[in-house]
């Protein structure tokens, strides 16, 4: 097994920013992420899924570093006023682990070895997000440390 | 206004695949993305948010190439089983639209431009998922060409 992974980071300065229930339809996520940018706040990662139930409405979930949290927390206020929303959350309590190296793309091997390693050490994936070169979740702030271990054992150590 | 993304990217050959309704429990992605990859099916993104009623379970969503579609709806339906879901998306009228760029990291106002140029063409954005390099959304497989388009025209052509 030829892992390709270069290192496992790890995050414990992000908030998890959840903006439930907005309207699904075209321009709700720039006037989102517009009203940040205004206000230069640095959003990490911005994940949104589908929505099971009611498909009129979605859930954006995104990240930001802890020390814009009472800023995002007013510009959030304010953004879901005025676009409607189901409700705001805001969770300081995770913490991001990603997985990085080059060409990813495709393989998923690597993603299932990752998942694997974290269901193993009994850590929950609360929030996934993939791109070429990186696989993140978004885990519980206690278990951060328990998680980049298992990861970093699944790849590198027993090879 | 310094726009750092490189490039617009397309692709028509996805599958937006959900797994709805998995238990939100350590250990169920990594059956997911196990099994595909027993059977060497290609993943491109892998997109997990937060389920905003019942929190015991979630949606996993993924995409694959057309060609491996009658695969995956195999290893699925099994899988389906396994772990136990709610029900199971397969939707070829989907494409990925990314913008790609160095350093795109915490800068909201590219995410904002490009949700902003979907928008104003009056494209809903469907699933969006962000790196490092990129950021990428699955829209109407209709509407690619367009999004292309409008994105371009607002990072490159107007300014
Ligand atoms: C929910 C939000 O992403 C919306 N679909 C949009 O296009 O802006
Ligand atoms: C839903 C799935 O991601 C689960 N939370 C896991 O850790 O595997």
């Amino acid at each position: 097994k030829e892992f390709i992974i270069r290192g496992v980071a790890q995050d414990n300065n992000v908030v998890k920013i959840a903006v439930l229930g907005v309207p699904d339809k075209p321009g709700i996520a720039y006037k989102v992420f517009s009203a940040l940018a205004a206000d230069h706040i640095a959003v990490d990662m911005i994940v949104q899924s589908i929505r099971n139930s009611d498909k009129k409405i979605n859930d954006i979930v995104f990240t930001i570093a802890k020390p814009d949290l009472d800023q995002v927390k007013e510009i959030m206020a304010k953004i879901g006023q005025e676009i409607g929303v189901i409700g705001l959350e805001f969770d300081e309590d995770v913490a991001k682990v990603s997985a990085v190296g080059a060409g990813m793309f495709g393989n998923p091997g690597i993603a299932a070895e990752m998942f694997g390693a974290l269901g193993d050490a009994g850590i929950n994936i609360e929030v996934i997000s993939t791109s070429e070169i990186s696989i993140s979740c978004l885990v519980r702030k206690d278990q951060a440390k328990d998680a980049v271990t298992a990861i970093h054992n699944r790849f590198f150590k027993q090879r």
